[in-house]
């Protein structure tokens, strides 16, 4: 099973420990983090590491592809340019494979789902995820991610995703859509599938610290008011975001090949 | 009394709000929060509102200079130049009156204070934050302040001060620096002022809601994991910035005047 994971938003939004956070995994352990100088002079530089997992007892050699720099330096449409091309050269690569002479064995380098983190700070959309989203949302999966969602109150943060998913279709912007659940499933897992469904944006909060509370060991941000813990429901959308990504990995990665993966297939065959 | 206080920060960083705290004003009872779109095509909108306020009895002709639309565009540089020539433009302004005939009720409308928002999101000053902090600490008193510091935990927090400094340090960036007190105040007072000296840049929480706990009513952010106080000094900066603000008001106008001031009107002479 091979897995692509996109990570896309400014710097500092907590996307490394998300990462780690969700495949419990450390994927960044000599992450060089750039000075503001070197934010300025480069462009968005995309980095893909890969880590065998185990899900469910599914082994999945999942990889994950980091967009550092991303908003960082003053020129807008450079970052995402740069994000539509790496997309499309993944295309480009399985569609050379598909049609050499080894057709069985083709390594799966696509990008099957691309997380955008929104910064919690503003009050939607800024004009740069507008922007990105419009010229991504016809290549990729996009599930969208309020980041550090421990800035918000509780009444602000429903706002904020009521204005993110207005802007998403005031902008004609197609996210992912999770697939209903085969009407022979049982209740439950209509329920749980229905309740993933409604969260959409994902509002995330995520740390690389424990804290030992009762006994258990709690991951979470501890502040001086209090412990925000990561898989509390009342607080993030961890778990449903964790779950999201393994009941539909494969639906992401079959959308990917029919409909993302065709329309560039047809687009190049007709040039 | 006349003081002008020029905020400047991305928008959602709290702005409004703090002033508003700071000052006990509901200064933007009208304010028109721009969309996505209109953010994208705007360059920044500089708005000034008066309002006539106390402070221990001393009545204070308080102008706020809001700079709406800050780091939102997708071009960097038209950012702070619109800054740098508002603030040319006071000073043109004072120079022209005091050459003038009637130079005994100038009209003060000069930047006495810039206080400058930097995103706790990020780990320190951003490319653009640099750039802009350098193209005005010789025009004007910058008093650099850690947007909604609710973001981070202590051990965050003190990182992101240190890396600050430390930024404004290697890019000779001169903020301004809080005067000693005279040798003859008193000892609390003085005190009070290295307090002051050492906890910059401010970490602000702000707040536009109170709630009651205990009979008293408490300025803060209600979070579903606990209640964190605009006025708690394990929590906020906001009593030292406010008190720093009232005892050094003078002085802010005086380095304006003395300092600033006295560049522009030799450079404008000199040409
Ligand atoms: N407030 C808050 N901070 C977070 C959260 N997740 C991570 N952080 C902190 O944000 C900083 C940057 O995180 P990092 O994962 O390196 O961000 P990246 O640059 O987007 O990869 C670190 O200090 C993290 O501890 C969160 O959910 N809320
Ligand atoms: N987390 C957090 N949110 C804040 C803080 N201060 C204000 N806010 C919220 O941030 C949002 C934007 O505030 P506003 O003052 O309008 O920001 P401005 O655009 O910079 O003027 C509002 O929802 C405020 O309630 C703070 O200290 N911490």
């Amino acid at each position: 099973f091979e897995f692509t994971v996109m990570v896309v938003g400014e710097s500092g939004l907590g996307k490394a420990t998300l990462i780690n956070n969700l495949f419990l995994t450390d994927l960044y352990p000599e992450r060089h983090i750039p000075t503001a100088q070197e934010k300025l002079r480069q462009s968005v530089k995309i980095d893909a590491s890969t880590v065998e997992i185990e899900e469910r007892g599914v082994k999945v050699r999942l990889t994950i592809v980091d967009t550092l720099g991303y908003g960082d330096n003053l020129n807008g449409t450079e970052n995402y340019k740069s994000l539509s091309n790496y997309i499309d050269n993944q295309f480009e690569r399985y569609l050379k494979d598909e049609s050499g002479l080894n057709r069985r064995n083709i390594a799966d380098n696509r990008i099957h789902c691309l997380l955008y983190f929104i910064s919690s700070f503003t009050r939607g959309l800024k004009p740069l995820d507008i922007e990105c989203m419009k010229a991504l949302h016809h290549k990729v999966n996009i599930v969208p991610i309020i980041a550090k969602a421990d800035a918000l109150t509780t009444i602000e943060l429903i706002r904020m995703k009521q204005t993110i998913l207005q802007q998403i279709h005031d902008n004609h912007i197609e996210i992912y859509q999770i697939p209903d659940c085969d009407s022979d499933e049982d209740e439950e897992l209509k329920e749980k599938n229905l309740e993933l469904k409604k969260c959409i944006p994902f509002a995330i909060i995520s740390s690389e610290r424990t804290y030992e509370v009762g006994g258990k060991h709690i991951q979470g941000r501890m502040y001086p008011w209090g412990l925000v813990e990561v898989e509390n429901n009342n607080y993030s959308d961890f778990l449903k975001l964790r779950s999201m990504l393994i009941i539909h990995m494969q639906d992401l990665q079959e959308v990917t090949h029919e409909v993302y993966y065709e329309n560039y297939r047809s687009n190049k065959l007709q040039l």
